[in-house]
């Protein structure tokens, strides 16, 4: 465990906890892809099996279940809760096609053919593209509230970090996990554009971040 | 190699 990657799970939570908290509070999931959050869900799931294999500590297995019950409840907010407030008519990106070019790649590029590392794979391929629902969201509706963009700095922010650890890593380990840092590298480009329009707008006050 | 085997990162 290094700071960078303390620190990037550290901005994981933070992001999830903001956009449960933001539809908790306000009852209402306007402005969020479901689509993206089931994604994650399913991401977490696919991913954190090895809950059941392989223990790596209090902190990993704590971590572990936090993020799949944060997942899980906050797509129960838009399904269910506060389905009312759920703007499906902006939450149109076909997810089949992430679902199955991301599930064929992780059954042709993996570290080992076996169900459970199949499995991780496909969560490491599709958490890199998870979040283009709720940006193509944003892009067609061409707004966001400012606590929708801290929730996606932060969510940004963490995988930044994690390059940021690998570096790191490879340098004190000789650590060097390649499915990961390929699909990291490409998720967090995709928050760069993001990345620009909250620095120069968001964070200069504006209350909502509108697109030009 | 082991670190494939067990994943520590989340």
């Amino acid at each position: 465990m290094n700071v960078f990657r303390l620190l990037g799970d550290v901005s994981h939570l933070v992001a999830i906890i903001i956009l449960f908290l933001k539809i908790f509070r306000s009852k209402s999931c306007a402005g969020i892809s479901g689509k993206s959050q089931v994604l994650f869900a399913l991401v977490f799931t696919t991913r954190y099996l090895d809950l059941f294999t392989s223990f790596i500590s209090i902190y990993n297995t704590v971590m572990k279940v936090v993020f799949l019950v944060l997942s899980y409840a906050t797509v129960y907010l838009i399904y269910l809760r506060f389905r009312s407030s759920y703007d499906s008519e902006s939450d149109t990106f076909r997810v089949e096609f992430l679902l199955v070019p991301v599930a064929g790649l992780s059954f042709l590029e993996n570290y080992d053919f076996t169900p459970i590392e199949i499995l991780w794979t496909f969560s490491i391929y599709l958490e890199s593209v998870a979040i283009l629902p709720q940006l193509f969201m944003i892009t067609k509706t061409g707004e966001a509230e400012s606590i929708t963009t801290h929730y996606l700095f932060f969510l940004g922010l963490y995988r930044a970090l994690y390059l940021a650890n690998w570096v790191w890593r490879y340098h004190t380990e000789g650590f060097f996990d390649q499915i990961a840092v390929v699909s990291g590298v490409v998720q967090t480009i995709f928050y760069c554009d993001f990345f620009y329009l909250y620095v120069t707008k968001v964070l200069k006050g504006n209350s909502k971040l509108t697109l030009p | 190699a082991d670190w494939r085997r067990q994943h520590d990162e989340l």
